[in-house]
């Protein structure tokens, strides 16, 4: 989903 | 991924190479928070949940697993290795940080992206990380003195979220419709933390004096 792909960074 | 986010990631993986290496040479954990050190493994169990439902990429697994590893080493060797353990600073490492955990839960339950468990355990961690700190800047103050390798530590983990917030004002400027509201918001708080013991950690650099916080 769009938010879960947000967390991106460590 | 920008210079800046790079940089960051190697200053955290730097700072947590740094603690290691103090341990592993000194055979010692004197001036160093074992609750700073639990705090962070719990942080980091609790964000990198979606290393078992997300692939991002193999630097972001690979960087998951070592931040994971490193910190419950970290706190594997001031717990129970056998000479290491005797050098804690048990009787000046006092910090209340269950108010900590539930505080930053609390939080979590009430400001998050979207309801759900990893959500929510995401935004815990997230809020958690910016007041973890707190327990090793009260022992440093405390102890007065700090040794070398540990004020690098707090200056390179200072270093790596002074470059986070580098990188999302670049991402801001340069990625259509970027935000990072907790995140960011979290990730200015806990660089705050960081200002007064910077402050002191230049002055003891310019004037190449060792390292003394005021009690």
């Amino acid at each position: 989903s769009d938010v879960v792909a947000e967390h991106d960074e460590l | 991924m920008n210079v800046f986010r790079l940089a960051g990631d190697m200053t955290h993986l730097l700072s947590i190479l740094l603690l290691l290496l103090k341990i592993y040479a000194t055979k010692s954990c004197s001036g160093v928070s074992r609750k700073t050190q639990e705090l962070y493994a719990i942080v980091f169990i609790f964000r990198y949940l979606d290393l078992f439902t997300d692939f991002i990429s193999v630097y972001n697994t690979f960087m998951k697993v070592v931040f994971i590893a490193s910190s419950l080493a970290i706190v594997w060797c001031m717990r129970f290795h056998p000479v290491v353990r005797r050098s804690y600073d048990r009787e000046l490492d006092t910090f209340r940080y269950f108010f900590l955990v539930g505080a930053s839960f609390a939080l979590a339950l009430i400001w998050h992206e979207k309801f759900s468990v990893q959500e929510v355990f995401w935004a815990f961690s997230i809020y958690l990380e910016a007041v973890a700190i707190l327990p090793q800047l009260v022992l440093l103050q405390r102890s007065g003195n700090v040794d070398n390798l540990t004020g690098q530590y707090v200056f390179f983990l200072g270093a790596y979220r002074a470059f986070y917030i580098l990188n999302w004002i670049y991402r801001y400027l340069t990625e259509p419709r970027f935000t990072r509201w907790i995140a960011g918001t979290s990730g200015v708080v806990q660089t705050a933390l960081y200002a007064d013991f910077f402050y002191y950690y230049f002055i003891s650099w310019k004037n190449n004096s060792k390292l003394k916080l005021p009690a």
